[in-house]
Order: structure tokens, then sequence, then C-alpha cells
């Protein structure tokens, strides 16, 4: 009964997270942001990245990384030109 | 918190006591070890310090409301920047707003047009001391045969003081119930068509894939768009009830999400009518809290009028709690260009939330800094029920930094 253009996004939940969270000691709402650029653009890879550059990177390789910055992975939304992970805390 | 993978840059946004500049390091690891980014600060990539070198940086956020909880660096912003100018050559940090009010930061670096330092010839290097930081070079635009992303601006909306009735929608209870209620409501109407559906929780068409981790997908595969209640899908698919415990839908946080982005209004933000590929992922927390990520892959019309597809994305988190009730807004879907004005979606985020005061940062690009983005610009400096406090503008060499802040009339 679904049908999707070519791009639609595809969302994958991760369960053994998402199951356990608590937000009731949470207190502080300002949030920090980070913003790294490798590149000018998407079509302006340097020689030698892979073809979809931090997209061809596997979602579990960012998870150690992300375990310093203290979240977890609730779900992601994959597309063609992005990549959008929910994350706890 | 939420994180957007693009091919050439990551977004990382993060809430609470998390600890973002930590994770720094293994970023430009990943980048380069992972991607295959240059890598300027050591002779091989399988050095273990190996990082890449960005192109550039930018790390902001508004003042904590409790700095004295955060771990370090984030208890306050000259810690921050000495971090980050520890990582980084060619860092510029900046306060905008007031001192003794809501105000802002910002951390920048800028491309440079030659490498900066020159590399050492292989022959001359000195093995690095062991380190916790060391600087990597930012910049390097010399060795990149681009141009800076068109149509490249962002916009973020801080809001804090919620309107307590607005609050309410961001608790599990309060969702629960909204949730229930319209379980029941389209239960009964499913009964009285004679169709399986057990109603249109979700109201969303993408597919969910249920998996037992982010990276195993399971057969689980369902539909959100099957528990809609679309006449021309009726009996056509399998009933939800053999996919997913209805009783779940009332309590699992990405459904009750999904309740929370319907009834407050944040699935009308960039609506399908104007936007039909729009998807959104929301998860409500429990006992209260929310955060929803979205993806929007839009044509985007490049400057050579070419057309491509853009990775278009808005997020959004809630705290709704009284003591240090909060939201935040981020977008980087330009405005105009036949979908939303940027005023239009300041004033419906606004909407949603009601805050006592709120703050909006719009950072574009000169490339795209056009004559109807600057008139929308000036369009949205007034918001009715609110007073405009201050209007700062920032005139970086490549990107402007327009920053507003109001209070409630």
């Amino acid at each position: 009964p679904f049908s999707s253009s070519e791009d639609t996004p595809q969302l994958t939940i991760n369960h053994d997270v998402a199951a356990e969270l608590d937000s009731s000691s949470a207190f502080e709402g300002p949030e920090k942001l980070l913003e790294v650029w490798f590149a000018p653009s998407a079509e302006s890879l340097p020689s030698g990245v892979k073809p979809d550059g931090l997209k061809s990177v596997a979602a579990d390789i960012w998870v150690p990384m992300l375990d310093e910055v203290h979240c977890k992975v609730l779900s992601v939304l994959k597309s063609e030109r992005v990549d959008a992970y929910l994350l706890s805390e | 918190s939420s994180m957007f993978v693009f091919p050439h840059k990551l977004i990382l946004k993060t809430c609470g006591t998390t600890t973002l500049l930590w994770g720094l390091r293994s970023l430009l690891r990943i980048a380069a070890v992972e991607a295959g980014f240059p890598v300027h600060n050591t002779p091989s990539v399988d050095d273990e310090r190996a990082a890449a070198t960005p192109y550039r940086v930018f790390y902001s956020r508004k003042n904590f409301l409790y700095p004295e909880k955060q771990p370090t660096p984030h208890r306050s912003w000259l810690h921050e920047v000495k971090f980050l100018d520890e990582t980084f050559e060619g860092g510029s940090a900046y306060m905008v707003g007031k001192m003794n009010g809501d105000h802002w930061y910002l951390y920048i670096t800028s491309p440079e047009t030659t490498l900066t330092p020159p590399r050492t010839p292989d022959e001359e290097r000195t093995p690095m001391k062991p380190s916790r930081h060391f600087r990597i070079p930012t910049g390097l635009a010399s060795a990149f045969n681009g141009v800076p992303e068109s149509s490249d601006e962002t916009l973020e909306i801080l809001m804090t003081d919620l309107d307590p009735e607005n609050a309410k929608k961001f608790y599990l209870e309060h969702v629960s119930a909204v949730a229930s209620a319209r379980l029941s409501s389209q239960a009964q109407e499913a009964r009285d068509n004679s169709v399986h559906s057990l109603g249109d929780l979700a109201g969303s068409t993408a597919t969910i894939r249920t998996a037992s981790t982010a990276e195993s997908v399971v057969d689980e595969t369902f539909d959100v768009s099957s528990l809609g209640s679309d006449s021309d899908n009726h009996g056509s698919y399998t009933p939800v009830s053999e996919q997913l415990d209805p009783a779940s839908l009332t309590t699992e946080g990405h459904a009750l999400g999904t309740v929370v982005s319907d009834n407050c209004g944040l699935s009308d933000v960039y609506p399908t009518s104007k936007y039909p590929d729009a998807k959104i992922d929301a998860y409500m927390f429990s006992p209260c809290g929310f955060s929803a990520n979205g993806i929007i892959p839009a044509p985007q019309k490049q400057e050579n009028d070419t057309v491509t597809k853009a990775g278009h994305y808005f997020t959004v988190h809630v705290t709704p709690e009284p003591h240090c009730s909060y939201a935040s807004f981020e977008t980087n879907v330009p405005g105009g260009q036949n979908g939303r004005e940027t005023s239009e979606v300041i004033e419906h985020v606004v909407g949603i939330f009601k805050p006592g005061h709120f703050s909006v940062t719009l950072f574009e690009a000169k490339a795209a800094n056009d004559v109807a983005t600057g008139a929308a610009r000036k369009r949205f400096d007034s918001l009715a029920g609110y007073r405009r406090i201050d209007r700062i503008v920032h005139d970086f060499d490549d990107y402007e930094l327009v920053f507003r802040y109001y209070e409630r009339e």
C-alpha cells in the first residue's frame, strides 16, 4: 500500500536503548552545538575520500565517539544526502 | 540530542550534561581513518593521533542555566575556548548579546587560502610528544577544488520560560492520554467501517524498521502509513496488531513522539503540502522531554541554475520542567525558494512553545545572501506579543550572523 520516492528517508530504531531511558534527572536545557566541515560542499570532497564521505561511515563506528559524549543512538533516519541520528540525553 | 552526518560535514548537538567536546578527537580520527579525509598532523593515518584536517569548525551555545553542574570544559565559555584553541589553529571566539542577560557564544575557524602551517618535509619531522592536546590546522581551502555550499544558512531559535499549558504537551502522562484517546476513537471508527486498522497514531508515511540494534535491521519492517486511515488501503495490509503490540503505541517513545509532533504543530512547520518528502523522527522521553529530527530532501537550485537534492534538516529539543523550561529549534532549510519564509517558520515555532524569552540566530553564507532572504530577515524583526530587545549583526569574512533577542510583552 505504500509508495514512495527513491529518496524516502528510512528510519531504524534502536529499541535496546530507547526502552531504558529516563529523563527524571534532567535539569539543563541549553545544548552545545558543534559543526565540523571537512570540505566546502558534498560535491567537492578531496581526492582519496570515500565517495559518500562521512556518510560512508557505518553507524556503529560512531558509537564509541558518542559514548565519549555520553549519548546513545535512539534511531537513525537515513536519506540520500544526510543521515539524522536521534540521540539520548 | 542529535547528530547529522553529511558527506562533507557533521553536526552534533547535545543536551544536558553531555560532554560534547570530549568526542571531538574521535570525530576527527573517524573522518581520517574511516572516510579518508586528509591528515596533516601526523605522517601517517595509522598513527593513533591522526586526525582529519577540518575545512572549518563552528561551535556555539547559549549560556548555561546551571554551569556549575556541567563537566569540564563545559563549565565556562573560557574553558571551552581554551579546549578548542588547543585543538585547532586560527579559531575566533565571540559572545553575542547581553552579558548580564541571555547571550550566545560562537567559536569559528575560517578556511585559509594556503596550508597553515606549511607541511614539514617528512625527513625533518620529529615525533610529536604524546599529549592530550595538539593543534590541528584548519582551513586548507586550496586543498579542495570546490566552492562553498550555496544557500548555506542555519536558523536557530532558543526559547526559555515556556508557557506552562504548552509545556504540558511534552509530558508523557499527557501524551499517553492523547494517544489513548486517539487510539480508542480510531479503533471505534475502524470497527464502524469494518476495517482492521488500529488507527493513525503515526500519521507519517515513513517506513519504520524495528531493530534489536541500530545496525542490525531485522525482519520486523512495517509501514507506518498502514496505520493511517487512507481508504484506498483498507483491508490491503497486514493488521497492525500482528506487527506491534497496541499497548506500546501509548507508551513507546517513538510512537508517542509522533503523537507529540502532530499534536503540538511541529509536523506542520514544514508541511508535506510544500515539502512532500519531509520525514520526522521524534521521541518522547519518560517522564518528560522531547526530541525530533526532520529530513527534508527537497530539490535545491544551485548558483549555476542546476538543481540538486539538498540535505536539509531540522531538529527540535524540549525540556518542559518549569524550573528549567527550554526548547530549541534549528534548521538549515532555506527560507523562501517556494517554501516557507523564515519569518513564517519563526512565528510557527514560537507559537508552539509561547516562550517568555527567545533568541533567534540566523547564520548565513554571503553567497546565499540575496535580496529575497535579506527582505525576509527584515520581516521577522517584529513578532506579535513580543518586544525585541537586541538586534546584533556580525559580519564575518564569508558569513553574516544576525542575532535577535525577544521578550514577551
